[in-house]
């Protein structure tokens, strides 16, 4: 049933109760031990007073009823101070939420929520992975055209170097020249033919 | 109102004041009657004694209490923080005593934060690749153009 | 990763044969190596 005062503790940095209970013990000490300095005191001043009959077991009574006097009060008035302190001072009003805990009010996310919003997460990373890689096939199969673009650029070279050769040897177009050097030939096969007849 | 310093002073003065006042030097010298009736005057003097150090040793375990536990800046901020939530009724959030449960809301900031990132390069590495999809298409045009050259060339000596 | 649609999966699905382009280029040389052998043969016929 005790009140173990968490979200103060989480404020404070210690429960509420301990730091009263650290103060009643260390209240609680000073009066025991000023008891004993009171009841030394006394005695060292009964050794100047040697006819006196007051014997310390006298004194020693006169201590504890005058301790056990105080220290009932003392319990009653300390439970009241703790009560007022620990109702207002070191506690923390309900309506109240501490600075890191406003997270709490602006993202109320359920656990279904907390959930998805870690799926979208997981998927958005597994998407630009995929994006990633999907970016890195794009480039590789540019430096591929690269390679096929130069190859297919070479050839067409070698037909142009093909070309060249025949216009550097008079045949602007090949074709025609060699219909040209055909029919050429062809004359030359029917002049031979005549010349052979004649000259039969 | 006033603060939880002045609060936390007060009370332990008037706490301090009571328990004074129940020990009383009356209640001190009929205690020791015996030696009150000897030394009365020596009586007075120790108990005057007895209360100013039982009250300087008390205010300075307060004090040191408050310093260790930082309590004059606690007090300060606690009465900040209450100061701003004054307009509110219903009792706030606390924790549920279920850590994985009240962790969700302190990590979902976070979250949220890393999912717009996430959004944000995953947009830009699609525009990237949209660039370079354009490149790969126009490279693809490229070859095919050059393989019909090609065909057209040996079309043409054929 | 694969299983994941990309926004150029379009685009990586077409991608032509590369290989295959090339080889194909191998038919069109050794076409204009008969092609020539050919014109070899006739202009010697020619000659």
């Amino acid at each position: 049933s005790v009140n173990p005062m968490a979200y103060e503790a989480q404020f404070f940095g210690f429960t509420p109760q301990t730091c009263m209970l650290r103060v009643y013990i260390a209240f609680q000490d000073y009066l025991f031990e000023m008891m004993l300095v009171v009841e030394s005191v006394i005695l060292k001043k009964l050794v100047g007073f040697p006819d006196c009959k007051i014997s310390p077991f006298q004194i020693r009574k006169s201590t504890e009823k005058f301790l056990l006097f105080m220290k009932d009060h003392f319990d009653k008035l300390f439970s009241k101070m703790e009560e007022v302190l620990l109702q207002l001072v070191l506690n923390i009003p309900e309506n109240v939420l501490l600075p890191e805990d406003k997270v709490q009010e602006q993202y109320p996310y359920s656990k279904e929520q907390f959930q998805a919003l870690q799926d979208e997460i997981r998927q958005l990373q597994q998407q630009y992975k995929a994006e990633a890689s999907a970016g890195q096939a794009l480039r590789a199969e540019l430096e591929e055209q690269k390679a096929v673009q130069a190859e297919l650029e070479k050839i067409l070279q070698w037909f142009d170097g093909l070309e060249n050769i025949c216009r550097e040897h008079g045949t602007g177009n090949f074709k025609e020249s060699f219909a040209f050097l055909t029919q050429n030939s062809k004359k030359l096969q029917d002049v031979l033919k005549e010349v052979e007849e004649k000259s039969k | 109102a006033p603060s939880r310093a002045q609060v936390f002073a007060t009370v332990v003065d008037t706490f301090l004041e009571k328990l004074v006042a129940a020990g009383s030097y009356q209640r001190f010298a009929s205690c020791y009657r015996c030696f009150y009736k000897l030394q009365p005057e020596m009586t007075r003097g120790i108990y005057d004694q007895f209360v100013s150090q039982l009250q300087a040793s008390i205010k300075e375990e307060i004090q040191e209490v408050k310093d260790e536990g930082n309590l004059e800046v606690l007090f300060n901020s606690l009465d900040k923080i209450a100061e701003e939530a004054q307009s509110r009724e219903e009792p706030a959030w606390r924790p549920s005593g279920i850590p994985e449960e009240d962790v969700r809301s302190a990590v979902v900031p976070y979250l949220l934060k890393h999912r717009s990132y996430l959004r944000k390069v995953l947009k830009e590495k699609e525009e990237e690749n949209g660039k370079v999809a354009e490149s790969v298409l126009a490279g693809r045009e490229r070859i095919a153009e050059l393989q019909q050259l090609i065909q057209a060339r040996k079309r043409a000596w054929q | 990763l694969g299983h994941l649609q990309t926004s150029q999966a379009q685009v990586l699905s077409t991608k032509p044969d590369y290989q295959k382009i090339l080889d194909d280029q191998g038919e069109v040389l050794s076409c204009m190596e008969l092609v020539l052998d050919e014109l070899q043969q006739a202009a010697k016929l020619l000659q």
